[in-house]
């Protein structure tokens, strides 16, 4: 960990301690230190994020510290994101016809 | 319409949370968690093989994304679908290597619908037949943590859906709730309606798995694909939400 923390860009202790915490919570290694300061700028930029969302949301939901925290934006929409879904023409909604599927 | 409903009041009805790991395979666990649901309403509880609509799929490249109805399609050409116990999930489609045939058929659907663009009559259908799928913008889930999530077309493009989720309810918060989060007082409280639903992220995101979502203004483009299964007969049986 001293070796990581030397190799990062500068950042509060209290973020890399945060940044520790969510690595035990969510089983995250790095294979390497420029691969973890990586990871903990991205971390950084999404707690940022999570605070935006948080002073702008107009429900009661809360934001922060996700499994998805040390994941960019465009990495979380390509791993998670379905986009086959998100391609599709509005306007080529799909309606199921029952009674045909009723035939035998 | 109830002003409250949770299917997962009901035991039995609801399988456990599932994690789809780095599948893109939420359109089928989205499937099958509607399946699972209106087979133990209407029959008996039953968990059922996510990997077996990968597998079996007609372009078999589950992991990379898909419909709801493709899930559906596939149920319905195998004739049913097998336990989740028998063929489990495993992270990854393999390509022409369906293993339906192999196993005993658990469930099996007549058909499948679409509902309409209506968020009540979402509601109606929900607390009278059970769970249905919906497709929604999944942007803001990355930092989500609890409450009810409600966002502008601004910050959650209902035109752009990009994840399928569980319906499985619906109800509005407590003032309890509310004056936790804001500056509330309870003459001037008004309830914020939501939906819960169901994610396909394991048990360890969101509250514990589920999520709840503004109910009313079409949030995340909820009310852009609703499709549920069918697994009754001719008549339709309609049952109480909880």
């Amino acid at each position: 960990d001293a070796l990581q923390t030397q190799d990062v860009h500068p950042q509060p202790l209290e973020l890399i301690e945060v940044f520790k915490l969510f690595q035990i919570h969510f089983n995250r290694s790095y294979s390497n230190p420029a691969e973890y300061a990586h990871r903990l700028d991205i971390f950084a930029h999404n707690l940022a994020q999570a605070q935006q969302l948080q002073e702008e949301d107009l429900g009661t939901a809360e934001f922060g510290v996700t499994p998805f925290s040390d994941l960019t934006e465009e990495e979380f929409g390509q791993l998670y994101g379905n986009q086959k879904a998100a391609k599709m023409n509005p306007g080529m909604g799909i309606k199921a016809e029952p009674e045909k599927w009723r035939k035998p | 319409v109830p002003s409250t409903c949770d299917w997962r009041k009901a035991a039995g009805i609801i399988s456990p949370i599932k994690n789809q790991e780095n599948c893109k395979c939420c359109w089928a666990m989205a499937a099958a968690g509607n399946i699972e649901a209106l087979w133990s309403i209407n029959y008996w509880p039953v968990e059922i093989s996510v990997q077996e609509m990968l597998d079996c799929a007609r372009c078999g490249d589950g992991c990379e994304g898909g419909f709801v109805w493709d899930a559906y399609v596939t149920v319905l050409n195998q004739s049913g679908v097998a336990s989740e116990k028998d063929y489990p999930f495993e992270g990854q489609a393999k390509l022409h290597r369906c293993l339906a045939k192999k196993y005993k058929t658990v469930a099996w659907i007549q058909d499948f619908i679409m509902l309409p663009s209506d968020e009540q009559e979402i509601a109606s259908y929900l607390a009278t037949h059970g769970p249905i799928t919906v497709t929604i913008n999944m942007k803001m889930l990355q930092h989500y943590q609890k409450g009810v999530l409600k966002a502008k077309p601004t910050m959650c493009d209902p035109q752009h859906v990009d994840h399928c989720v569980l319906l499985v309810g619906f109800g509005k918060s407590s003032i309890e709730e509310d004056i936790r989060v804001e500056t509330v007082s309870s003459r001037s409280h008004r309830p914020t309606p939501y939906w819960i639903v169901k994610n396909s992220w394991g048990a360890n995101w969101g509250e514990e798995g589920y999520f709840r979502l503004y109910r009313g203004a079409n949030t995340c483009g909820i009310t852009k694909y609703p499709l549920t299964a069918r697994v009754n007969q001719q008549v339709e049986q309609q049952v109480s939400c909880p």
